[in-house]
């Protein structure tokens, strides 16, 4: 029995050819340099709680994954992250949806979790909860990197809602897959919407890789 | 999507998640990653952080499910998540991360992927992209 730590970046269709040798490398070491910092605070005998927030606060920094700097658009082109907390010991939680301005919002979720006596706040409740508690926030362009504009641009084209698990390595400009939400059995291909909405007009989900 | 889980010298355990979601997601949309039990659970059993695809990791309550396999059906954290990922949530939906508050990791993981990596008191540690990825040591 000891202290462990585990951490992760995003999971999908992530095939060794979609992603270059130095891609692969940049990812890799990040996780090394974050597993790093994990384990240290750790191994100084930090909460559990302290370091799953020190770590994902890194990932969030890091513009590689999808969470923070580099988290994907919406339809709109907007930003809306979200992120959740729990402390084992307690079993207090904390959550937050639809920030597009907190750098962090995992230490936003937790603010909710010791701040406040609710678990969840999203929108414009989390927002002006950030404003209250003085997290650091940013302009919405800070959150926005060229390749998820490239991305959501392809994707609007090809009328897909797309399931981003990970980082801009696998993007479009790296020739790799992107992984599709499916949810009404049709592919890309015999897909029956133009303009890649139903008729209630729903972005609809195609199963069928992006490219 | 990211999260990491941790257990401390305490045998506390504690998980975190964060995410962007989908790529041209309907604005409003939420996913698993902010909802307990789904994307994020910890409790004193264990710690789990999920990703995937959403919906689906929601509809099968995938972190709370490891940890209620550990509770009452007594599983090790291993045989937990890989009945979670293998037997609960559709093949290619996505995977997780957990550790058990004795200090067992698990990266379990149903898709072609999964960026991860792990590191125990003892020394054990992987860092990995696909299945056969397992640098400095076995696959826990």
């Amino acid at each position: 029995m000891g202290w462990a730590l585990a951490l992760h970046g995003g999971a999908g269709r992530i095939s060794k050819s979609s992603i270059s040798p130095a891609a692969r490398e940049a990812s890799e070491t990040v996780l090394q340099e974050f597993l790093d910092a994990g384990c240290a605070a750790l191994s100084e005998g930090k909460s559990a709680l302290d370091v799953v927030e020190l770590v994902v606060r890194l990932l969030e920094n890091c513009p590689l994954f999808n969470a923070g700097v580099g988290a994907v658009l919406t339809q709109r082109g907007t930003v809306e992250m979200e992120a959740s907390i729990m402390d084992g010991a307690t079993r207090k939680s904390g959550a937050v949806s639809g920030v597009s301005t907190v750098v962090n919002p995992i230490s936003l979720a937790r603010l909710v979790m010791e701040k406040t006596p609710h678990v969840y706040l999203a929108f414009e409740g989390a927002e002006a909860f950030a404003k209250d508690q003085g997290v650091e926030t940013r302009d919405e362009s800070y959150f926005i990197t060229p390749g998820n504009k490239e991305r959501l641009a392809k994707a609007l084209e090809a009328g897909l809602v797309l399931l981003d698990h990970s980082v801009s390595t696998d993007g479009p400009e790296h020739g790799g897959s992107r992984e599709v939400l499916q949810a009404d059995g049709h592919s890309g291909r015999d897909y029956p919407y133009a303009n890649g909405h139903a008729a209630n007009g729903h972005p609809i989900a195609a199963g069928a890789e992006f490219e | 999507t990211v999260g990491c889980v941790a257990v401390d010298i305490n045998g506390h355990c504690a998980a975190a998640t964060s995410t962007g979601g989908l790529v041209n997601k309907m604005v409003g949309r939420i996913g698993d990653t902010p909802l307990i039990g789904a994307g994020t659970y910890a409790n004193e059993f264990c710690a789990v952080s999920t990703t995937g695809k959403g919906e689906e990791i929601i509809r099968c309550l995938c972190a709370k499910e490891v940890a209620s396999l550990m509770e009452y059906k007594y599983l090790p954290l291993k045989e937990a998540t890989d009945t979670v990922i293998w037997k609960k949530l559709g093949e290619g939906n996505g995977g997780l991360i957990a550790v058990s508050s004795t200090g067992e990791v698990a990266m379990t993981f149903n898709t072609l992927g999964m960026f991860r990596a792990c590191a125990t008191e003892d020394g054990h540690r992987q860092i990995g992209i696909w299945k056969d990825a397992c640098y400095d040591d076995d696959c826990p």
